[in-house]
């Protein structure tokens, strides 16, 4: 048997808001380690993986390992019937093919079973250690470069060197670029910038997938952006101590 | 022409 009971269950409304465009099937593995997922997008563009770990729930047990096939649309229609202050309880007998959510408030309680479904699905390596910069901003500032860009172009070159982070992009009417500068706030850590490098990185990203990830801005008010030296982007959401949301896209290159 | 590369490629089956 598989239990969860999640007290601010507003979070996993919001884990499900900032993925259910990007991914529409997934796998969400139960085990020690936690709740988790790893998906990619239909085109194989972009990959999501999420843990949430058994401490940042109220109630976790998980007799063994098991993995539940979801249609995230669907996920997300059933999470919207709770109210945004209710407790959160995931149940799934083994063997069962549906998965239960119960909802409660001090009115009252709900419950909803949704089937399952087989998802063929591969568990992919996710090596960190390529890593050659790092920039940690404010979630709502990259939310915002991320929506103006896209009005002017489809792409976006993200540039890290010592003066910076350096978002531009190209279009019809023109060209925009927007530099972020490392700024620390010691009295408001989540206000600064930090750029971390180990050598001046630069590759372009299609803006619309940018934009999906940013729909995870609600659950950080920081974001974590990398990028590795073979040009793959990481955008990383922390989720209340409890876990993250991590955003893996493919660089566009030069044919 | 831009290619956009795929995601599989950048990690490993585990």
């Amino acid at each position: 048997m598989f239990e969860l009971r999640l007290v601010q269950g507003s979070l996993l409304k919001k884990v499900l808001e900032a993925i259910k465009d990007l991914v529409n099937d997934a796998n969400f593995d139960c085990s020690a380690t936690g709740f988790s997922l790893q998906a990619m997008d239909p085109s194989h563009v972009a990959l999501v993986a999420l843990l949430l770990r058994p401490d940042g729930f109220e109630h976790y047990r998980c007799d063994r390992n098991i993995s539940m096939g979801m249609n995230l649309n669907n996920m997300s229609k059933i999470l919207k019937c709770g109210g945004n202050d209710d407790i959160i309880t995931i149940r799934a007998d083994d063997g069962s093919d549906t998965v239960t959510f119960m909802f409660e408030s001090p009115n009252g309680s709900a419950n909803f079973e949704m089937n399952l479904m087989d998802i063929d699905s591969e568990h992919h390596g996710i090596d960190e250690s390529k890593c050659c910069a790092v920039v940690r901003m404010p979630s709502s500032e990259f939310q915002r470069i991320c929506k103006v860009l896209s009005s002017i172009g489809d792409t976006v070159v993200i540039s890290v060197t010592n003066e910076g982070v350096q978002f531009s992009t190209r279009g019809d009417i023109g060209t925009a670029n927007i530099v972020c500068r490392q700024n620390i706030n010691v009295d408001k850590p989540e206000e600064s910038t930090v750029i971390e490098m180990s050598q001046p990185v630069s590759s372009q990203f299609p803006l619309r997938y940018m934009n999906s990830f940013t729909k995870a801005t609600p659950l950080s008010n920081t974001v974590t952006i990398s990028l590795t030296s073979e040009l793959l982007l990481a955008v990383e959401y922390t989720i209340a101590e409890m876990g993250y949301i991590r955003f893996y896209l493919a660089p566009k290159i030069e044919d | 022409v831009n290619q956009q590369s795929q995601i599989t490629a950048f990690f490993s089956k585990t």
